[in-house]
């Protein structure tokens, strides 16, 4: 992560003699720096719009964090940590989030794969779904801190002068006919017209995907007003898939290895 | 970065009187710096090979490597171990069967590296042993 050789238009310091590789040259130092990093082939992902959305840019604060606290080599950088979570919401500068990024050997952010929000009948509840594919994750490596985070705009007039209460489900069977059985791991309430980010801990959720992924069948999230009224997310101001792509919901993942991996030899 | 070593320098061993053998300390001077156990700059860049769709930090990082003799007077600034040193008396002594010390990593720094998987779920993973941050005779 250190940039020291970058001049002030970051490009490589003149010291640096250059040769460009051979092709042959090139394959074979993508195929030993894949092997480092553990990947079987090199990824080819899907960019909405060729611009980073909420998760990358969060993602990318953290490896700002971490590159600065590896070239500096100091101890405690506390004050780095809480001055880069101000960007995403006070809720985050907590003692417990550094030291889970302090001592994490992988973080991972994953995108929400439910397409569409749900609008149900009149005598269901509004409810919004997210799923989340875990499968990626290395073996070996224990989740040691999850969550869930949203971003909340104010909501709409009709309920701009109520307090809300958002409530996170786990999904726990899925039926057909009928509504899902669900789990509640968090309910909260929030002012109508509060904006900002929402960081719901899942990690007994996440944990339990790792372990026995066939109970991976997302989270729901429901809520209501102060009187008992179902209201969608849209409503609530939550912002969901045609909202700003730096707003979009996302899961994180702090991961520790619990096992040593040997690298094969080519 | 350039590396010349000195192909003139002169290892011709002299017998001497006691029975020692090879030529002694005294025939060396302090090591040259160019030649001497160092690290040196290299740089690994992820543009160059085309990854800049998928890794989103860094663009490259400063691998470095070490090189360089291990040899008599091995000299503060090489880093050697108490046995490097020993060992480059030996070989002064024995060189046909000891060796000299090798010039290699000392010390080793993690990077991290952010990147996007097919999915584009997002990774940020520690890598260790990736930078010579020094380099010694051992």
């Amino acid at each position: 992560g250190s940039n020291y050789l970058f001049d002030g238009n970051n490009e490589v310091h003149p010291s640096f003699i250059h040769r460009r590789l051979r092709t042959h040259e090139k394959r074979e130092m993508q195929k030993e720096i894949l092997s480092i990093l553990g990947l079987p082939h090199r990824p080819r992902p899907h960019l909405s719009h060729g611009k980073y959305n909420s998760a990358p840019l969060f993602m990318l604060d953290l490896y700002n964090t971490i590159s600065s606290e590896e070239k500096n080599e100091v101890e405690g950088m506390l004050e780095q940590y809480q001055s880069m979570y101000t960007t995403q919401g006070p809720r985050l500068a907590k003692h417990q989030e550094n030291a889970f990024l302090n001592d994490a050997d992988m973080v991972m952010s994953f995108v929400n794969l439910v397409e569409y929000d749900r609008e149900l009948s009149p005598h269901r509840m509004h409810h919004k779904e997210f799923k989340f594919n875990l499968s990626q994750i290395p073996e070996g490596e224990a989740v040691t801190a999850s969550e869930l985070r949203l971003y909340k705009e104010c909501a709409n007039q009709v309920v701009i002068n109520e307090t809300l209460l958002l409530s996170v489900y786990q999904v726990v069977q899925e039926h057909p006919n009928r509504e899902a059985d669900l789990f509640l791991l968090e309910s909260r309430r929030l002012w109508a017209a509060e904006e900002g980010w929402l960081e719901f801990d899942i990690l007994a959720t996440s944990n339990l995907w790792v372990m026995s992924p066939h109970y991976n069948l997302g989270l729901q999230i429901r809520v209501e007003t102060s009187s008992g009224r179902s209201i969608s997310s849209k409503e609530a101001g939550l912002v969901g898939r045609d909202g700003g792509l730096e707003k979009q919901p996302f899961m994180v993942a702090f991961f520790k290895v619990s096992e040593v991996h040997i690298r094969t030899a080519r | 970065s350039t590396n010349k070593r000195n192909k003139n320098r002169n290892r011709a061993t002299q017998p001497q009187e006691g029975g020692s053998r090879g030529p002694s300390p005294a025939d060396y001077n302090s090591s040259d710096h160019n030649t001497a156990c160092r690290r040196h700059e290299l740089y690994v860049s992820f543009r160059e090979l085309g990854w800049q769709d998928w890794i989103i930090a860094p663009e490259g990082y400063a691998a470095n490597y070490c090189g360089g003799e291990c040899v008599f007077p091995l000299n503060a600034h090489m880093n050697a171990t108490n046995h490097a040193i020993v060992q480059t008396l030996v070989h002064l002594m024995n060189p046909e069967n000891v060796p000299k010390p090798c010039c290699a990593a000392t010390k080793l720094h993690a990077i991290s590296v952010l990147y996007f998987d097919d999915n584009s779920n997002v990774i940020l993973k520690k890598y260790k042993n990736m930078v010579v941050r020094a380099c010694g005779c051992h």
